[in-house]
Formats: structure tokens, sequence, C-alpha cells
């Protein structure tokens, strides 16, 4: 037999296929490839090696790639599942997925619940909510006095920890956005909804254009 | 009206605005 030259596109090593990722995402097999060249972008802005690395991330987020933010940074840390510091293909995949309008409101639930988590313990704890609000004000240039960061945060963890233990359990969590539903308003994106309509620009592939 | 600081932190923070990842495109 002679040699046999395979046409098939050149992935890189993260990638996964996109029917398996279909398969348990809301995504279909067209918009998971449509992903992909979001995806390729994204990860050859520095670093042409197919993952997204921090900086890469915050460059898209901020066009900036040195600009540091404790949101952006738990953002790409929850999409890092395996925690080697980048974004694979099929991390990428999957957290967006829970972005979806049509993914399972638990799951966006569950997603915030980890962004939060700051130091992952299983637990959002009054210090780690200071902290964050204490980085928005920063963030946005606003100052407060002490004392009403204080009392914003004893107000919000005294409504959110009805077992009054110090800590916002997920149970809680989940309590607490089923009355204050706006809290994961931001844990979809409409985009999403029709990827190809929205970005046709990323329609641009297909197994052999690829190859 | 109670201010809800999660409330204040989801709908400010630029970290948390996924859409600039399409725009960049």
């Amino acid at each position: 037999m002679g040699c046999f030259l395979s046409k098939r596109p050149k992935h890189t090593a993260g990638y996964e296929d996109p029917t398996l990722l279909a398969a348990e995402t809301p995504f279909n097999v067209s918009e998971v490839e449509a992903l992909y060249e979001l995806f390729k972008k994204l990860s050859s802005s520095i670093v042409d090696d197919g993952r997204i690395h921090k900086e890469e991330f915050q460059l898209a987020l901020f066009r900036n790639k040195n600009k540091r933010n404790l949101f952006a940074d738990r953002v790409f840390d929850t999409f890092d599942v395996k925690r080697n510091g980048v974004i694979e293909f099929g991390e990428f995949i999957r957290a967006l997925g829970i972005f979806h309008p049509n993914a399972p409101v638990e799951s966006k639930i569950e997603f915030a619940f980890r962004l939060y988590d700051l130091r992952q313990t299983g637990f959002i704890e009054r210090e780690e909510l200071k902290e964050m609000v204490l980085a928005l004000l920063h963030e946005s240039d606003l100052v407060l006095l002490e004392d009403v960061v204080e009392t914003i945060v004893d107000k919000t963890f005294s409504d959110a920890d009805t077992k009054g233990d110090g800590k916002i359990d997920v149970e809680e969590w989940k309590e607490f956005v089923s009355r204050n539903p706006s809290l994961i308003k931001n844990m979809t994106l409409p985009y999403l909804k029709d990827i190809t309509l929205a970005f046709p620009s990323f329609v641009v592939t297909s197994e052999v254009d690829d190859s | 009206k109670f201010f809800n600081a999660f409330e204040f932190i989801s709908s400010m923070s630029s970290g948390f605005d996924l859409s600039s990842l399409f725009e960049s495109k």
C-alpha cells in the first residue's frame, strides 16, 4: 500500500472533538466549530500555542495584556478547570456553554458561586465579599468610607447567610439567588444564542478549508 | 432599598463582561 496523506486539519494539542463538546453543552456542532475560530484567535494573540494564557485573556477583555482585575482573574481561573494556568479548547467551550441563554439556571448559579469563592474553600466568606467590594471600588475609582463598606457587607451577609455561621454555602447561595435573580444576569451572554448569526465572521471554517 | 453587595459586584465589574471576547473578533 502506498502512503496515505491525511487532509485532516491541524489542531492543537488541547483540541477536542466538536461532536463530543456539542453533546455536553447547549451548542451545536457548527457553533462549536465557529467558537473554535474565536478560540484560535484568542489563543494565538501573544503565544501561538493553542491555549489561552491569562495575558491573552486580559488582552481580549481589556485591550491590555497587563491590566489585572480580580474578577477577570476569577473568571479565568474558573474556566481553567485543570488549574494548569491556561484555558484549553474544551474548557473554553464548556465554560462558555454555562453562559448560553439555554444553559440550566442551576449551572449558572453554581458557576457564580465558584467565582465568588475566592479561596476555593467551598464557602463565600465575609472577608472575600469585602475584598471583592473593595476591588470593585478600586476598579471603578470610587471611594467609600470604611464604615459604609462594612455596613454593605454586613447587610448583604446577614441576608444571605441564613444559617448564621459566618459563611455562605452553596445552598444558602442558591436560596439567595432565588430571591435576587438579577445576581446571575451576567451569567448569560445573549450573543451565544445564535453564534452563527451574530458572528458570521466566525463561520468560515470547514474540515476542508482548515486543512 | 437594600444595597446588595453581590449585585453591585456582578453588575459593575468589567472583569465579568465576557462580551468583550467576541468584540475582539
